[in-house]
């Protein structure tokens, strides 16, 4: 099935990046 | 006096317009707000939100900061019918972590985990070695949000590659 996935990373000072997003495709 | 209940992000990244949530424990409408010091920083739009929790009210307030900001804490004061807020504190962050190319390496869905990986660039090249990758992932139930610990493999300074395992919902 399919599945949307966000992602974000915080850098060692808590500072959050820009978001990303895809979608996966479980096989 | 009202205080602000909560809000999020607590940060404005320079040179964009940042949408803030905040909750007030009020049905009333925003009448203002008042962010200082105020050079280079600008709230452009306050919507009252929909969503209400309780005695809490979600609005959303979008705040302009220039390229040309100062960086540093900034204080912010909602103004309504029955008075002003308490400050809270939000913060000009002096860089951010840019992230790109999001793909997913491998997700089988009869595996707990799936393997996602992304580009990441960071100036003052504080992402350290396993930083923290937030992540939300839905499928057709309620999505599972968490935190993992990701493992950059470093392109050069401040450049890297980051791997983020992720659990399969």
């Amino acid at each position: 099935g399919k599945c949307d996935l966000q992602v974000r990373v915080s850098d060692s000072g808590g500072i959050d990046s820009n978001t990303l997003k895809t979608i996966v495709d479980f096989k | 006096q009202l205080r602000i209940e909560g809000f999020f992000p607590r940060q404005l990244p320079l040179g964009q317009a940042t949408v803030i949530n905040v909750a007030v424990p009020s049905r009333d409408a925003i009448q203002g707000a008042e962010i200082s010091p105020s050079p280079g920083v600008k709230v452009s739009g306050i919507k009252l939100g929909q969503n209400i929790q309780g005695a809490l009210t979600w609005s959303e307030l979008t705040i302009d900061v220039a390229n040309d900001a100062a960086p540093g804490d900034r204080t912010l004061v909602l103004l309504m019918p029955m008075g002003r807020t308490a400050p809270v504190t939000i913060m000009i962050p002096s860089h951010v972590p840019r992230i790109s190319e999001l793909r997913i390496l491998s997700a089988q869905s009869n595996q707990p985990t799936l393997e996602a990986q992304f580009a990441a660039v960071d100036r003052s090249a504080d992402l350290g070695d396993s930083p923290y990758v937030w992540f939300m992932i839905g499928c057709d139930g309620e999505p599972i949000v968490g935190v993992i610990n990701g493992k950059v493999s470093a392109r050069d300074k401040g450049n890297g590659v980051v791997h983020a395992i992720v659990p399969n919902p």
